[in-house]
């Protein structure tokens, strides 16, 4: 079983140590404040005060033996810096680490971070397409130029096929689920008919999925 | 066009700005801090200081012709709250604020926000699902039970045709793009031919992209 560490028990790093419980995995948690060791005790396996600025307190809390080790600490740049580069230094195969702005991000790609994780500027651009379409609830990236939306349907839609609409060959994206109520219904077939106020999942490259959402929905 | 404004420039109101400025819409960006006000003026259509906790300030910044305001204040709970209150009194249609956790949530919820944000916390839920599956790249909830998944092909399904795998039949998951370096193929023909090292976007219900995680892949 992969060894996990995740230093800072912030919002992101607190959420983690509990998705990690919940997937069955265990974890060591690590903070300089006593409140939030307490807080997460329960979700962690183990629970650690501790400064990690200090190379000797990062040996004795036995990180090398770490797998995965998420470096979140926000406020302080200068700490999630320092700590990223001791742990690379220790060998730690895997370091992710949270980053509070683009100047962040050079320094810690520079200094050999495995991956580096933007919980805002992520959620803010699902967000934005959300506001700026009625019709849109929620865009997912998946690429430069392709993604997958969720779109309301319309009255334009109602009671009509997948077979009568034939959205691929006019539009070139494709309706691969459809939110009903709580209900998901998987790679729908061609004559499945549609209801307004369904919720379709469409993927596609962008251009066409804009196309879909001006002309088609 | 819908007129948009964001309270708060942290790291989500201050991408949100950024956002809506790419998919060329009007935002009024507020915050106390002239910092950030002189940060994000090159963003925003209009840019002012103020402290949102005073309901004749919102008047004066003229919130009542705003379509939808979103509150973007984390350390300080009070002013998100109060804040939201007053917004939904001056009788704003839409009004999305960010939560700090499930107690502001709740808070949040009573007065009348609709829609509460969890940029951490939703972000967490991806990160923890990729690191705790070698084979899973991103994890995107859809429903409490469905979700799609970005899964890396692995030797087994090297140049095999869709058709040979019959994944559907197998496993009741869909497999509806295949990444392969930069572009996308979106809704893949049964004759596709799958590559070690693509990434599959799959969709489908939990209990089934978990047997075809461990089974198929
Ligand atoms: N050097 C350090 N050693 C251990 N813990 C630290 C260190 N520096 C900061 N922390 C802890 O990391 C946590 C997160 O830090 P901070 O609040 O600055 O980040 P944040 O970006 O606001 O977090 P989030 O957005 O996830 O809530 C805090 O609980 C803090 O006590
Ligand atoms: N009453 C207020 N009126 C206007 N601006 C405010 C008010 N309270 C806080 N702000 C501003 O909101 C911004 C975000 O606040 P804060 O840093 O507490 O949140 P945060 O949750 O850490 O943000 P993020 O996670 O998005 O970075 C700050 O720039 C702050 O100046």
């Amino acid at each position: 079983m992969k060894q996990i560490a995740v230093l800072g028990l912030g919002r992101f790093g607190g959420s983690l140590v509990k998705e990690f419980n919940e997937l069955g995995l265990d974890t060591m948690a690590v903070d300089k404040s006593i409140d939030k060791v307490n807080e997460f005790s329960q979700y962690a396996t183990h629970t650690i005060q501790a400064n990690t600025l200090d190379e000797s307190t990062l040996k004795q809390l036995g990180i090398r033996n770490f797998d995965l080790v998420v470096v979140s600490f926000g406020e302080d740049i200068e700490a999630s810096i320092l700590t990223t580069l001791h742990l690379k230094e220790l060998g730690i195969k895997q370091v992710w680490a949270k980053a509070q702005n683009d100047y962040h991000h050079k320094v810690l790609e520079k200094i050999g971070a495995d991956r580096i994780i933007h919980p805002e500027r992520d959620m803010a651009k699902r967000v934005a397409h959300h506001i700026a379409s009625e019709k849109i609830i929620d865009f997912i990236e998946l690429s430069k130029e392709h993604s997958i939306v969720e779109i309301i349907a319309s009255e334009k839609l109602h009671n009509q096929t997948l077979l009568e609409l034939d959205i691929r060959a006019k539009y070139g994206c494709s309706i691969v689920g459809i939110q009903r109520n709580e209900d998901v219904i998987v790679a729908p077939l061609a004559e499945e008919v549609l209801h307004k106020g369904d919720v379709l999942i469409v993927i596609g490259h962008n251009m066409d999925l804009n196309r879909f959402e001006e002309k088609g929905v």
